[in-house]
């Protein structure tokens, strides 16, 4: 019978043309190692659900991509951020949005369905949970990069050049490359 | 954003999302990746899907759910299934793209807009890992 999964690294990041060899290199190299540790899970027989977390994982601790360490910042200068898990056996579902300190939130989101009898906890309440589990809290600063502080400048003076300009008469700013990268690093 | 779908021998699926969100993000604002039925869902009868992309488009449309309750209302294939709410994403004005998986292994990777990152693996074919 038919095993595997599939993956995705995000959508709207950087767009191939516009990326070096060695970038895309390091890409690729990161998308195969979390592939292989979730696909390494399930031919050990290891479930769905346990699959997913190991790719997960992998990719929530490199920097390459917006999800636990290098993730965007907030407009406060901070990392900010959410996951979820669903076990499609048992519509089990659980949630984490807002997190500070929680190195691997699909852990927690994990453990949200697992351990308690919600569905979905955000904020201070959420790592609250994450303690009473054992879960130690990393400070902020181990998710953030020099490369998406970088772009949380270019936002704040772009919204600022935009602000300056803003008049009723204008029309929306289209979506383009730019803005698209901005918004999901 | 990055997510997973999965498939195990005993024939049941998962999905998983996490993201750092938006950057510049205020106000405790919330995409869809913690969503569950917006941005992960998953049912052994009907499929698994994770999304990445423009949040508030995908709540709206409710994206991940929405490719489930196609298949499982009116039987349409997964990948059909996924094109049709992707445009639905982009008729209100958003993009980005999902991954979903079902219970025969079948795969759909749909997405409207550039730089979008994925890969998979199957018992039955090699590893493929793409970048657009």
């Amino acid at each position: 019978k038919r095993y595997g999964l599939v993956i995705h690294g995000g959508a709207g990041v950087i767009e191939r043309a516009a990326m070096s060899p060695e970038r895309e290199a390091e890409y690729r190299t990161a998308l195969n190692q979390a592939l292989q540790a979730g696909y390494a899970v399930l031919d050990q027989g290891g479930s769905a659900l346990e699959a997913v977390t190991a790719a997960i994982n992998l990719m929530e601790d490199n920097p390459l991509f917006n999800a636990g360490k290098g993730a965007v910042f907030n407009a406060d200068g901070i990392c900010e951020l959410d996951a979820s898990v669903m076990d499609g056996r048992t519509q089990a579902a659980g949630a984490v949005a807002a997190l500070h300190h929680i190195k691997n939130p699909i852990n927690l989101a994990r453990d949200v369905m697992l351990k308690s009898e919600h569905v979905m906890l955000v904020g201070d309440g959420a790592e609250k949970f994450a303690q009473s589990l054992g879960y130690q809290l990393v400070p902020n600063a181990y998710f953030q990069t020099d490369w998406r502080r970088e772009q949380l400048k270019k936002a704040q003076e772009q919204e600022k050049e935009k602000a300056g300009k803003k008049t009723a008469a204008l029309p929306a700013a289209p979506v383009d490359y730019f803005t698209r990268t901005l918004r999901w690093g | 954003t990055v997510g997973c779908v999965a498939l195990d021998r005993a024939g049941n699926l998962a999905a998983g999302t996490s993201t750092g969100g938006m950057t510049n993000k205020k106000y405790g604002r919330v995409g869809d990746a913690p969503i569950i039925g917006a941005g992960t869902y998953a049912n052994n009868a009907t499929c698994a899907v994770s999304a990445t992309g423009w949040g508030e488009f995908f709540i709206r449309v409710g994206v991940a759910r929405d490719i489930a309750a196609q298949m499982e209302y009116r039987g349409t294939p997964l990948r059909a299934a996924a094109a049709a709410t992707i445009a639905k994403v982009a008729q209100l004005g958003g993009d980005g793209g999902v991954i979903a998986l079902d219970a025969q292994g079948d795969i759909a990777m749909e997405f409207n807009s550039p730089g979008m990152y994925r890969a998979f693996r199957f018992s039955d074919r090699p590893a493929v890992i793409a970048i657009y």
